[in-house]
């Protein structure tokens, strides 16, 4: 958008199409856009090519929450949950946090609590092996509530710094599935007080404007804290947490941009703005 | 919904016997916002209005409907027969085996879509052999494995330290040997950037000319499905597509975007993690729910 000559219905034209295609969503882009329109007017602006500043100035100010570290319990172990939708990459996020932990000198446990899906258990098995974690399991089809549980108290048992609870990817329309998830946090709640210390939602950036409603019902049921979102490494930009910000206030915390152990990243609001616009 | 929103704006409107263009504009306004919110491609969504806006000017409205369900029945139509009206049924070999290679990112569902496919293909009276050429996840011949066992399907594997390719190949040659007439070959999610990962599916394609080539992709993929439909189909030359989770609630623009940018049929549609949640893709059903 830098190469038009001035302000005209085609720059606002093509910013609309920048940000649509980015999954920002009709919503926040003309809410973006009229921002922009606002400051042209009325600090008299006619070179475009200022509009980049102003819009990553805009954006990440609609990402910054504070901070993307987080949170540390007062006494160990914090807890962590791991929640999202089917294949968004919950699973190889905590082998990549987890050995994160692991490099901080932390003792980690990872908490194999989908009992589900074929494999599950397996996979995270070689992620904890890769980590450097311990993992807590129990066979297929058993209660995950119970698999959390039994992973606090070896935490405690072993003095574990840390407990990474991954769980079975469910669609969030799914009220049986979103029950069975509150479910496990109630049972974290009830053994560790101020437990889960973090929810963490997991969002494929490729997801479109359902991310939005991911965001709201995931919160709603067991208080989503901050987003990991993934596969940033493709072409996808991930647009729709800027409406997650703006309307739940849900910050990013962490991006995933690749399959390797080390490809997680803590989020910067201004990186991610810079990448919407480039 | 999308009738409520083009209702309220034709009650502002004078038109009626004929759709005036200023009818149709504004309908189409409501048209763009409704496909652009169900995450239909942007490009896509600006060429779909382009066509209704020229077939609904100056049409009559019919006796029974409003100015509003006049458009929204070009619509709904226009976009029914966009998304069928060709082959959606699987290709099959004139000498066995059929070979079926499964495509698409990571996450989107290939490898539970395999299996689904291996006991409608059982259920049709067919002999499936499942190829596990996913080399890279961890537990991803396992998964495969399980879910083969469960349905008495038997899963060919050499590990992971031969080659897809390879793997592939000597799956096709095993089917061959023990009678089953349907291979499909599971592989490993890739981004469609990734240069490597989209050589070695060619490869795989050089090694045992599939059949049936099919993209799996996700229902809930936004803006993005363009670029991966279309560099999947550029470089592998689909002939079908796997929507998964439509028994979720996104709208599943992303099929109508898929459709238009490589004219490929989908053939199937994913609605539940167990093995018997595959379904026929009915155009019409997914017309309405992508108009919300
Ligand atoms: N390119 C890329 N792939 C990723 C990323 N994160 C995860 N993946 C891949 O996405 C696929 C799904 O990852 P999983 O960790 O199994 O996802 P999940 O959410 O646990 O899946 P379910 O448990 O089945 O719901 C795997 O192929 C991962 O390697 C990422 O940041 N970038
Ligand atoms: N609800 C629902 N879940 C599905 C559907 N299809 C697949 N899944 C789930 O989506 C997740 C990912 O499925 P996989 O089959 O592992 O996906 P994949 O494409 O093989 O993943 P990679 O091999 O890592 O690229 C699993 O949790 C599946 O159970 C569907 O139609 N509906
Ligand atoms: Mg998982
Ligand atoms: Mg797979």
């Amino acid at each position: 958008i830098g190469r038009h000559k001035n302000f005209d219905d085609n720059f606002f034209e093509e910013l609309e199409e920048i940000l649509l295609t980015a999954d920002v969503g009709m919503k926040i882009t003309l809410e973006l856009v009229g921002r922009l329109k606002e400051r042209v007017r009325r600090e008299k602006l006619s070179d475009p090519g200022l509009a980049y500043n102003i819009l990553q100035e805009e954006v990440a100010s609609i990402l910054d929450k504070g901070t993307s570290r987080l949170r540390e319990a007062a006494q160990p172990p914090t807890v962590i949950l791991v929640v999202g939708v089917n294949g968004s990459g919950k699973t190889t996020t905590i082998g990549k946090l987890a050995y994160q932990y692991k490099l901080g000198g932390k003792k980690v446990i990872l908490a194999a609590a989908d009992t589900f899906r074929a494999a599950a258990g397996e996979q995270l098995g070689v992620w904890a092996q890769r980590a450097g974690a311990e993992l807590i399991r129990h066979q297929e089809g058993a209660d995950p509530a119970a698999v959390a549980f039994d992973a606090i108290q070896a935490a405690r048992s072993r003095r574990a710094d840390v407990v990474l609870i991954d769980t079975a990817g469910r669609l969030q329309s799914k009220v049986n599935l979103m029950e069975e998830l509150k479910k496990i946090q109630r049972v974290i709640a009830r053994e560790i007080q101020e437990a889960p210390h973090e929810v963490l939602l997991v969002l494929d950036a490729t997801t479109g404007q359902n991310g939005l409603s991911q965001a709201r019902i995931f919160r709603e049921a067991v208080g989503v804290t901050g987003i990991v979102l993934t596969k940033l490494d493709g072409t996808a930009k991930g647009g729709v947490v800027l409406a997650i910000g703006a309307e739940l206030g849900l910050p990013v915390k962490l991006v995933g941009l690749g399959e390797k152990i080390t490809d997680l990243r803590e989020f910067s609001p201004q990186d991610y703005a810079a990448a919407l616009f480039s | 919904s999308l009738a409520e929103r083009l209702q309220a704006t034709f009650q502002k409107l004078r038109g009626r016997g004929k759709l005036s263009e200023a009818d149709v504009t504004a309908a189409l306004r409501e048209i763009r916002l409704a496909l652009l919110e169900a995450d239909v491609n942007f490009k896509v969504v600006k060429d779909f209005v382009d066509k209704v806006k020229s077939r609904a000017i100056g049409q009559e409205v019919l006796q029974s409907l409003t100015p509003a369900q006049q458009v929204i029945k070009i619509v709904y139509e226009e976009l029914t027969a966009l998304m069928g009206g060709s082959q959606s049924k699987l290709i099959f070999a004139s000498h066995p085996p059929t070979v079926i290679l499964m495509v698409g990112l990571q996450g989107s569902g290939k490898t539970t879509t395999a299996a689904k496919l291996a006991r409608f293909l059982t259920r049709q009276g067919h002999r499936p052999l499942l190829a596990a050429a996913d080399i890279y996840r961890p537990a991803a011949i396992k998964q495969l494995q399980v879910l083969g066992g469960q349905l008495g399907v038997p899963v060919f594997s050499l590990g992971d330290e031969v080659k897809p390719p390879a793997i592939a190949g000597a799956a096709v040659e095993h089917a061959r040997s023990q009678g089953r007439d349907v291979v499909i070959v599971d592989t490993a999610g890739r981004l469609h950037i990734d240069a490597e990962m989209m050589a070695e599916l060619a490869e795989i394609k050089h090694a045992v000319s599939p059949h049936e080539i099919l993209l799996v992709l996700d229902a809930m993929t936004g803006q993005d499905a363009v670029r991966v439909a279309d560099e999947f189909h550029r470089q592998l030359n689909l002939t079908g597509v796997i929507l998964t989770k439509l028994d979720g609630d996104a709208r599943g623009g992303a099929a109508l975007t898929v459709r238009a940018v490589t004219g490929c049929p989908i053939k199937f549609i994913g609605v539940g993690e167990k093995a018997g949640a595959l379904e026929a893709f009915h155009p019409e059903r997914l017309a309405a729910r992508i108009l919300g």
